[in-house]
């Protein structure tokens, strides 16, 4: 069994022990090569240099994360939970749209996604979208207000909600329901892109979205809107194929060359 | 058969080592998987380990095949090899981790933990 891994000097003598003696041999797959030679270069000096971006966890992810697991440990299936909606899987993606401060006042939102990442073989069972609003001074209208939610491409009305004048002085979450959006861009679904608006009362006149704290400047990783996808897979999933695609992340990242180019050579890999 | 012991059990070196659940735990940090792997930062795993000896006990749960690969085992154990032990019950872990796209991901993987041991 031959490691793709550079293994530091400095590098813990028990990994280079579990390098020469695993038992696996030759038999072992590709795969399987790539998945111990990537524990290896993580565990050594070389995972400094991949994985310097720093993923700061919504707390909803983590509340998720938490429930969950508990519920596991008293042996109940996460999957029965109603807020589950029966997925095995729960993905976060962070929103990727800027309010056009240019447009005063604020009439209407772009959200935008990246859900590149989301695999086909899986099974969509729901999707939501989680916008933060901001509490405000005081009632900004006088009556209640309805937000409303359609793909950026598109008038179909994905979901609404009403707020009471009131809601302003509070700070929440509105969750709105965007699974339609899944099914209308079935064929190509990379980026999704949802567009809000929000009318007084049952006019059609739209209202700034400032006043009902839902301008995205000034806001932290936390209060960020997130997209909420669940799944469920088709088939049983192993870490194996998580282990494949931060595997092939690492290589484009390792392969990409550098901006500066200061005299820096690429790492060179021993087989 | 093993020598008695002085409560005049048998209590062989065979006895000790018989298929059972042993502790294993799982430390993601150590495997370098904490790059991607945001909680939980281990668990217990378990691991099965020990012998499929004859007369192979009932919570060992032997299929047909094991009962009769460890009745061989015991009349000639050079013609074939005994049963292994194996997990025969497994149960799901959350883990809450980064894509390959940095988005958090909260996921159920079955058949993480070991519940139960047997011989198969």
């Amino acid at each position: 069994f031959q490691s793709a891994a550079i293994i530091s000097p400095t590098a813990p003598k028990r990994n280079r022990e579990t390098r020469i003696s695993h038992p696996y041999g030759q038999r072992s797959s590709k795969l399987f090569k790539d998945i111990i030679a990537s524990s290896h270069l993580a565990a050594g000096h070389h995972k400094e240099e991949v994985s310097k971006e720093t993923v700061v966890p919504h707390e909803y992810m983590l509340s998720i994360y938490r429930t969950y697991s508990a519920a596991e440990k008293l042996g109940l299936n996460a999957s029965f939970f109603r807020s589950s909606k029966s997925a095995n899987t729960i993905t976060s993606f962070v929103d990727k749209g800027t309010d056009n401060l240019l447009h005063s006042p604020l009439r209407r939102q772009k959200y935008l996604f990246d859900v590149s990442t989301l695999s086909e073989k899986e099974e969509l069972v729901g999707a939501e979208l989680r916008i933060f609003r901001k509490a405000l001074g005081g009632p900004q209208s006088a009556g209640p207000v309805h937000i409303q939610l359609y793909p950026c491409r598109s008038d179909t009305l994905l979901d609404s909600r009403s707020l009471d004048p009131l809601d302003s002085t509070k700070a929440g979450w509105e969750v709105l329901d965007v699974w339609d959006a899944f099914h209308a861009q079935h064929q190509q679904r990379s980026q999704l892109c949802f567009q809000l608006r929000a009318t007084l009362g049952k006019s059609d006149a739209e209202v700034d979205l400032r006043r009902l704290g839902l301008d995205r400047s000034g806001r932290g990783q936390q209060e960020k809107a997130i997209l909420v996808v669940y799944t469920r897979s088709k088939k049983r999933e192993n870490l194996f194929n998580e282990m494949k695609e931060k595997i092939k992340s690492r290589r484009s990242a390792e392969e990409k060359p550098t901006k500066e180019g200061k005299g820096e050579k690429p790492r060179r890999r021993r087989r | 058969t093993a020598p008695s012991n002085r409560h005049g059990k048998r209590h062989g070196k065979k006895s000790k080592y018989r298929c059972s659940k042993k502790a294993l735990h799982v430390n993601f940090k150590e495997l370098g998987w904490d790059d991607w792997i945001i909680a939980p930062l281990g668990y217990e795993a378990y691991h099965c380990e020990g012998v499929c000896d004859f007369p192979l006990r009932s919570h060992l749960e032997p299929t047909n095949h094991a009962i009769i690969q460890t009745l061989m085992n015991s009349m000639d154990p050079n013609s074939t090899p005994p049963s292994c032990c194996v997990p025969t019950k497994l149960s799901p872990i959350s883990i809450l981790f980064t894509d390959s796209g940095n988005n958090v991901v909260y996921k159920q993987y079955e058949e993480m933990v070991v519940e139960q041991c047997g011989c198969r």
